[in-house]
């Protein structure tokens, strides 16, 4: 566990037996290094150490009998003050249709979460209705019909020259229509700095009204994870993340850093290829893995 | 703010060090930069943040300029095999050179080696239509290396410059995918000897540290002979190229800055290292 984690990163702190200013300093420059090869944003982490420094250096450690346990009590309570303690749960006991749309760069895995995520809302009962709203990236209209059909959902059907916000509000009538409980919007991959691009997920988002803004991130990305989060909240708004290809060994400290700027709950974890490959996503396990 | 009591002013370090590390420069290899300033320069140099910046500069320039010859078409065709992990642009990659080397007057044919992912096919088709090329696809579902070897004898029957290889994305860490790349250019091999003649690895620029895990990783099995690094449109400075430079020696060959047919430039050492510090 996350305590075990740090123990064997302050293994070398502990042979001085009671913790000095100085062996602290050993030790945070550790968990710093330890985080920031991680890929946790530079600032993210300069914050974090200093929260831990501020509590560590205080009244708590210095009268204490047990000073590494306790130093390891205050970085793991402010890791988990950031991640958050357990699991976050989506709440689908709204008024039918729920509405969900997905965003996030480009690659990061918005198409094949979407269809994994009908997958999944489909096995807890719902009829999901995935809608690609994604019309510039060659073929990705054929690549989410195809993923609907491989989960047996249904797709709307966009044809090519439509425009995105147009695809919303035919979407949603027909939903309306037939009666899907879910809907799930795929959307373009875009940076957050393309005026055009998210101005139009503006529209998008305007006319869906969702229940759910989920920014899909790539496990591997490193301290663009802030520019990323920051710019997506301020000008569209997240209600949640996916974290997606945590089947690799990135050691995922984006996770944090996105966390930290937007204080988001992540939802899912994108966990391969399949669209069986979607699981809840666990906080305390990425903290254990961000600290390697 | 490491050891640089005697050298460098602290403040610089710590500027310099947030400018390395969010650059994905990376922690270890920042504090390499650094600690050589320190062999590099004089007691005076060191106390000069211009002097420092400029030196750092050239250090990153000297490691990331690495020489590479234009790509050789005369082996009848040149076998280009393009490989990375999933969604880092591989396809649109593709796409690009192709209507690149079409425009020069070469021939080319693209292989359709996705057979996996949806639609993947269907994309790189577009990407065909878009640069004015043949794209040679199998059934669904059919195996990677039939579509290659495929794809190869037409090229060379056809009296193609150039055939450029699309494969799966694959994470590294997945053995048995790593296993069929290794097939995969043993096939090629097969179909046209000498090929592949270059084994192109598509980074992502937003990518931090773990790019460094796939360059190795993916050199371990298929001997990755240039990189291409991607999504340099945003505001991702993609800085582990530096470490991926040092450590492996592998050149950057193109760099990715849009999604459109256009947006593929060749790698130019003096604008990467000029972007990275501004
Ligand atoms: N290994 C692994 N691969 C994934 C995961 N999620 C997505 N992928 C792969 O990542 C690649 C990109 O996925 P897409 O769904 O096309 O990404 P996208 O965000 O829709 O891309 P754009 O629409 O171009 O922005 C594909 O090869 C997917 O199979 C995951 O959790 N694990
Ligand atoms: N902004 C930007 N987007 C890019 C660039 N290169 C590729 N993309 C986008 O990145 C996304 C993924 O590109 P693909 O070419 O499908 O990536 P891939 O590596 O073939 O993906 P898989 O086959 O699924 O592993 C698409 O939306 C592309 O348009 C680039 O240089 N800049
Ligand atoms: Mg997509
Ligand atoms: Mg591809």
């Amino acid at each position: 566990n996350l305590e075990d984690k740090l123990s064997e990163i302050l293994k070398k702190v502990r042979g001085h037996g009671t913790l000095s200013e100085d062996n602290i300093k050993e030790a945070l420059r550790d968990v710093r290094l330890s985080l920031l090869e991680a890929d946790v944003h530079f600032t993210v982490v300069k914050d974090f150490i200093n929260a831990v420094k501020e509590r560590a250096v205080g009244q708590e450690v210095k009268a204490s009998l047990t000073p590494t346990q306790d130093f390891i009590r205050i970085v793991s309570e402010e890791l988990t003050k950031i991640m958050g303690g357990r699991a976050a749960e989506l709440d689908l006991k709204k008024k039918p249709p729920v509405i969900i749309l997905m965003m996030g760069l480009q690659g990061s895995g918005k198409t094949t979460t979407t269809g994994k995520l009908a997958l999944r809302l489909k096995g807890q009962g719902k009829k999901p209705l995935v809608v690609p709203a994604d019309v510039q990236r060659p073929a990705a209209i054929d690549q989410l019909k195809t993923v609907a059909g491989q989960v047996g959902v249904d797709c709307y059907d966009t044809k090519p020259g439509m425009k995105a916000p147009d695809i919303a509000k035919l979407a949603l009538a027909q939903a309306d229509r037939q009666g899907q409980d879910v809907v799930l919007v795929d959307t373009a991959g875009r940076l957050a700095i393309d005026l055009e691009l998210m101005e139009e997920l503006r529209e998008v988002k305007g006319i869906l009204n969702p229940h759910y803004t989920l920014l899909v991130v790539d496990a591997m990305t490193g301290q663009d994870a802030v520019n990323v989060a920051t710019e997506f909240k301020n000008q569209i708004g997240i209600d949640g993340v996916v974290m997606t290809k945590l089947d690799g060994d990135a050691r995922g400290g984006a996770a944090l850093s996105v966390r930290a700027v937007t204080g988001a709950p992540i939802y899912f974890a994108g966990i391969g290829e399949k669209m069986e490959a979607l699981e809840v996503f666990y906080p305390d396990r990425i903290a254990q893995r961000i600290l390697g | 703010a490491v050891i640089f009591g005697r050298g460098l002013d602290e403040g610089l370090v710590d500027e310099l060090e947030a400018l390395l590390v969010t650059s994905d420069i990376g922690i270890r290899t920042a504090e390499k930069l650094l600690e050589g300033l320190k062999q590099d320069l004089s007691k005076q140099e060191l106390k000069d943040p211009a002097a420092v910046k400029k030196r750092l500069e050239e250090k990153i320039r000297g490691i990331v300029a690495q020489k590479v010859a234009p790509l050789a078409l005369d082996k009848g065709p040149t076998v280009l095999m393009v490989i990375g992990v999933n969604g880092v642009g591989k396809t649109t990659t593709i796409g690009k050179l192709a209507a690149r080397y079409t425009q020069e007057g070469k021939k080319v044919v693209l292989a359709a080696g996705d057979t996996f992912r949806a639609a993947a096919v269907q994309q790189l088709e577009i990407w065909g239509e878009r640069a004015g090329c043949v794209v040679v696809k199998g059934p669904n579902e059919a195996d990677p290396a039939s579509v290659i070897f495929e794809a190869i004898q037409k090229a060379k029957a056809e009296k193609a410059d150039l055939c450029i290889c699309d494969t799966a994305g694959r994470l590294h860490t997945k053995v048995n995918l790593m296993e069929e790349l290794k097939k995969l250019k043993r096939v090629m091999n097969k179909a046209h000897e000498g090929a592949p003649h270059e084994v192109l690895l598509v980074l992502d620029a937003t990518t931090g540290q773990n790019a460094i895990t796939q360059a190795r990783q993916f050199k371990e099995a298929v001997e990755v002979s240039s990189l291409a690094l991607t999504k340099l449109d945003g505001t991702a400075k993609g800085g582990v190229v530096v470490a991926i430079c040092d450590e492996l020696g592998l050149p950057v060959r193109y760099i990715g800055i849009g999604e459109k047919v256009d947006d593929l430039r060749d790698f130019n050492a003096d604008e990467f290292v000029g972007a990275l510090f501004e």
